[in-house]
């Protein structure tokens, strides 16, 4: 983008090069463009701020398109009488995503915040998927509940959310196996754990985030349609953007699901999470 | 589908005629925005696209099939001998002992691959050694440990404190004393832009003298596989490379980018998380996976 220069086909064909390379997808970024053709009409003068400027505000509503629409929902209006502790996340997504590291990188956040956190190892089929979880815990001083290896994921959340409960504490944090949205019966296995968390604490889990690695290009889409469509989700965790991976497809998500990003993952450290800022990750899209 | 898309390009084409240049321009976006969305890199489809054009321009509508048709059997035909034409099957390395070096970015599936492989060898009658050089990751030497159990297969781990490269030559050493004619080397995922880290390869391949390097690649990747590949390649001059979890519905786009970029062969496609869930790499299957 060069200051100053007026918004030509050939500056637009450039900015949809720019979003198509970071996985913001032919469709979004056509209609980014076609806004923005539209917008520069109006300008004064279409510099690079004023065109970085309308893109992130444009991208930027795209995230709390949804949010404003449905405020968020606490267990007391479910169910007057109900405690709103212990607050439940349930961590799915597909394989290799970052979901353990994640809930790693939770638990050290909400406990840096002065919440106690209980983590349930509910991953009771990858090679030591437990293992890793209870090294997260033991980093962060978080409790940890675990299942038989080949065990049923959903009596783990089960006793986990008995756990929680019974100690007394402020969250608790399932994390789940990773699985392709295409395993119906992984899906269904899904389905059933949130059933079993639902029915031992009404109103949980409050959250079920999907965990989305930056890398991913259009099949991310596909991922989040799905795992919606059988768990419902209450946001998105982009991980590994501190590689060169832009993760634009959390655009084209928020766009069609109405799903906001609630978190970043910027490296393997525990502090390597911080919460999401639209207008931030929008200009990042732009050199 | 593609070729239904292409009809709309070639309206005013009946019959039997020659594919003209403005009816191949119009085709070419609609083949480039197929490509996009499979998430090939859009300087790799636009590139493609170009040399493709080259060959459809002139070419003769054959009787059987509707110019869009024509178009995409050439599209097929360019995009199958890109992505390595009839495949080239993984050579078992020789050695005393050979060394099979895993590499690639977090997540990818490399530890999985490393059992994978494994299995694969003593299938046909290699004695494997398994190398647990990843001391970073929580409880990864305990993955491979467990995957290593499962086969009936030797692990090498080293204290969680240990020197990967260290491990690595370790291993390679201890290789003929534990029976084994094949040691593969588990990496831990890192960053292609992580310079410390891609040193460490460097030094673990300088150490080991692999006979295969195998670059793990996620196949959901997208847009960015193109400065992974590079990057590895680069530094690591691998040899191979290995597409992950398949089984899903991904197209695999970063198939094309990674071939596009290194020429490198793609051996395996990994097609699940079970043990046996490998299968050599198929090029006509993918390409028609890619075009939709
Ligand atoms: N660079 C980087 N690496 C990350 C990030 N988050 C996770 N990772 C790495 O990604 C790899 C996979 O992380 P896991 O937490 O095991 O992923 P997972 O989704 O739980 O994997 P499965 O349970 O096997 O599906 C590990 O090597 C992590 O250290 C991130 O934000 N940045
Ligand atoms: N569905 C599917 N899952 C796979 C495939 N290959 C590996 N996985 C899964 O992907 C996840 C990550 O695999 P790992 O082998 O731990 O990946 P890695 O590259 O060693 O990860 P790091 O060491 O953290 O970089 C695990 O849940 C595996 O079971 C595949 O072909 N298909
Ligand atoms: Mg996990
Ligand atoms: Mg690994």
């Amino acid at each position: 983008l060069h200051g100053g220069r007026a918004l030509d086909d050939e500056a637009l064909a450039g900015i949809e090069e720019t979003l198509i390379a970071a996985d913001v997808g032919v469709e979004t970024s056509l209609y980014l463009v076609e806004r923005l053709r539209d917008a520069a009409r109006e300008m004064e003068t279409a510099d690079t701020d004023a065109i970085v400027g309308f893109l992130a505000g444009e991208i930027g509503s795209m995230f709390t398109a949804g949010s404003d629409a449905e405020p968020e929902r606490t267990r007391s209006d479910v169910d007057p009488g109900v405690s709103e502790r212990p607050r439940v996340t349930m961590i799915v997504g597909v394989n290799g995503t970052g979901k353990t590291t994640t809930i790693g990188k939770l638990a050290g956040l909400l406990q840096r915040e002065g919440e106690t956190v209980l983590l349930a190892a509910a991953d009771t089929f990858r090679a030591a998927a437990g293992e890793q979880l209870q090294i997260w815990a033991e980093r962060t001083g978080a409790g940890f509940v675990f299942g038989q290896q080949g065990g049923d994921p959903a009596s783990v959340a089960f006793d986990a959310a008995e756990a929680a409960v019974s100690r007394g504490v402020d969250h608790l944090l399932i994390d789940t196996a990773g699985r392709l949205h295409t395993q119906k019966n992984l899906i269904a296995e899904l389905a059933k754990i949130r059933r079993v968390v639902e029915k031992r604490l009404p109103g949980a889990p409050d959250d079920v985030l999907l965990v989305v690695d930056a890398n991913t290009g259009q099949n991310a889409l596909s991922q989040a349609r799905l795992f919606d469509e059988a768990v419902g989700l209450t946001g998105i965790v982009l991980t590994k953007l501190d590689g060169t991976a832009r993760g634009g497809i959390v655009i084209a998500i928020a766009r069609e699901l109405s799903i906001p990003v609630r978190y970043v993952g910027v490296g393997e450290g525990l502090e390597d999470i911080a919460r999401f800022d639209a207008s931030e990750f929008a200009r990042g899209l732009f050199p | 589908q593609l070729s239904d898309r292409l009809q709309s390009a070639f309206k005013s084409l009946t019959g039997r005629g020659r594919l003209s240049e403005s009816n191949i321009e119009e085709a070419m976006r609609e083949v480039r925005r197929a490509l996009l969305e499979a998430d090939v890199n859009f300087k790799v489809a636009r590139k493609f696209v170009d040399d493709v054009k080259v060959r459809a321009v002139g070419e003769d509508v054959l009787n059987s099939l509707t110019p869009g048709q024509q178009v995409v059997k050439v599209v097929h035909n360019e995009l199958v001998k890109l992505l390595g034409d009839t495949g080239e099957p993984f050579r078992i390395p020789t050695g005393t002992p050979a060394v099979i070096m895993i590499v690639g970015l977090q997540g990818s599936g490399k530890t999985t691959f490393c059992a994978k492989l494994a299995r694969f060898l003593k299938q046909r009658g290699k004695h494997p050694l398994l190398a647990a050089a990843d001391t970073y990751r929580p409880a990864a030497q305990d993955q491979l440990s467990t995957l290593a159990l499962q086969l009936d297969v030797p692990v090498h781990t080293g204290r969680p404190d240990a020197d990967p490269v260290e491990i690595t030559t370790t291993a390679v050493e201890e290789a003929g004393a534990r029976g084994a004619d094949v040691v593969i080397l588990d990496t831990a995922g890192r960053l292609h832009v992580d310079e410390e880290l891609m040193q460490e390869l460097e030094r673990i391949k300088a150490a080991t003298k692999p006979a295969e390097v195998l670059l793990v690649l996620d196949s959901m990747t997208g847009q960015d596989a193109v400065n992974v590949a590079q990057e590895f390649v680069d530094r690591l001059d691998f040899t191979g490379a290995v597409l992950t979890k398949m089984d899903g519905d991904t197209r695999g786009g970063a198939a094309v980018s990674l071939r596009a970029v290194t020429g490198r062969p793609i051996k395996f496609a990994s097609v699940g998380e079970k043990l046996d869930a490998l299968e050599p790499f198929h090029p006509d299957r993918v390409a028609s996976r890619i075009l939709g």
